[in-house]
């Protein structure tokens, strides 16, 4: 099947998680910037969740970003 | 644990709190206990005292909203957030809001209000998220029986506030082991569909041949119905199934889904009644048999017959020279018997029939 990070549906879900929970700027991908950024905060989740810290948006990833929960964030302000 | 920037917290101890309106899922009567008990959990170990108000404002206030519900920061129908809860200080600062889209219990069913308010309340006094997987202020809800703080939690509110003065006693949960402390001991060691998964304490580890770092979860988050401690586990390929042991029941997984009719007794097997419990169990696939290892003994139980082969138990020092006479947990890979004791993991050669390396038991974690 298709790879999870190809997923639209996913990024989007990946790309709300990280806006809420690990202050990713809103905003359009695309630009590089923001891909960096993305990819920033996908590790600081992984670091946070002790899953390997890869940037990418792997299975075990998306499993936690499914998983029910606080709505506190989980770093910073 | 962690605390919010600038470490917020109520700067007198005698906080009051407010009910302001209920989830139809529970009768009134039930979620004050919820609320009042999970207020109590922190009571417990500080020299915070919590007073309901009726009416007015509240240090604290607590109330259910779906959606959009009067913070900007609405919630999102079932599942997913469940609730959230603002750092101490003025107006906002300590409400907690619950999502009223989910459905609220008083049991393991989803989801215990006890449970989530006794973590939103850790928010409101000042305790941020934990990235220690059985720590009540870990940002995923799992259900868990007893005492709900770990160790992590009662340290990073003591230090906000101190210790309860009149020392109530209490049973924290241990806090998760860490991989790579050099003492770690297994409980248990199986595959699971091309995974090795690692049980320690309330725990799991799963190893991904494609990942490098395994993740650590309760056992309970993946297995409600399995109990907190797992003495051994084995996988038998040919059915597709892992048998749990704990005490002197079993289980059988297919995959991750509990298989109907489990528990069973483990002297279904053919042990007799004297054995209490499992310490080690690992399949041979070569041979399709699975040995059974209880204290000094091991036993052999073939799965084709479904029967125990005769003329066992048999001496563990006898029949794996080189090693301890006790096994914690057992694997198999390769034609290699991997013996785990306490810290240490004994590489067997199954057909030569000696020790061929002896490593640190963690060592599969590339520490």
């Amino acid at each position: 099947g298709p790879l999870p990070h190809d997923n639209p549906d996913n990024v989007r879900l990946a790309e709300r998680y990280l806006h809420r929970f690990y202050g990713l700027p809103a905003g359009l991908r695309g630009r590089k910037a923001s891909l960096d950024a993305f990819q920033d905060k996908i590790k600081e989740m992984q670091e946070f969740f002790k899953l390997e810290v890869t940037g990418n948006l792997d299975e075990n990833t998306l499993d936690v970003m499914q998983q029910p929960r606080c709505g506190v964030p989980d770093v910073g302000e | 644990y962690n605390h919010f920037p600038r470490k917020l917290k109520w700067q007198n101890t005698n906080i009051t709190f407010r009910i302001v309106n209920y989830t139809p899922d529970l009768k009134k009567s039930d979620v004050d206990r919820a609320i009042r008990n999970a207020l109590n959990v922190w009571a417990d170990v500080t020299p915070l005292t919590f007073k309901k108000l009726n009416e007015g404002i509240a240090d604290i206030m607590i109330s259910f909203g779906s959606k959009e519900h009067g913070d900007y920061n609405p919630f999102d129908g079932p599942n997913g957030l469940l609730a959230h809860a603002y750092p101490p200080g003025p107006g906002i600062g300590g409400d907690t809001h619950f999502d009223e889209d989910e459905h609220w219990t008083k049991d393991s069913s989803t989801y215990n209000l006890f449970i989530v308010a006794a973590h939103e309340l850790g928010h409101a006094l000042g305790m941020s998220h934990s990235s220690d997987p059985g720590a009540l202020m870990y940002p995923v809800y799992s259900y868990g029986e007893g005492f709900p703080l770990a160790e992590d939690d009662i340290e990073g509110i003591q230090e906000l506030y101190g210790p309860n003065p009149n020392h109530r006693k209490v049973k924290p949960k241990p806090d998760a082991p860490q991989k790579c402390d050099p003492m770690l001991s297994f409980d248990a060691v199986t595959e699971l569909r091309g995974e090795t998964i690692i049980f320690k304490d309330r725990f799991y580890w799963r190893i991904h041949p494609q990942f490098v770092e395994p993740e650590q979860t309760l056992i309970k988050n993946t297995w409600p119905s399995l109990p907190n401690k797992v003495d051994a586990a084995y996988e038998n390929p040919e059915k597709d199934q892992v048998f749990i042991f704990s005490g002197i029941r079993m289980w059988a997984l297919n995959g991750y889904t509990l298989v109907d009719g489990y528990p069973k007794y483990i002297h279904k097997l053919g042990l007799p009644k004297s054995v209490r419990k499992i310490d080690a169990a690992v399949h041979i696939r070569e041979t399709g048999k699975t040995l059974l290892f209880t204290d000094e003994e091991y036993w052999s139980y073939d799965e084709a017959s479904g029967s125990m082969d005769t003329g066992y138990p048999r001496s563990i020092e006898t029949d794996f020279p080189g090693m301890g006479d006790e096994v914690d947990a057992a694997a198999f890979h390769y034609g290699y018997l991997y013996f785990f004791h306490e810290h240490v993991q004994y590489e067997y050669s199954y057909n030569s029939r000696k020790v061929i390396r002896v490593l640190r038991a963690n060592s599969i974690f590339n520490c």
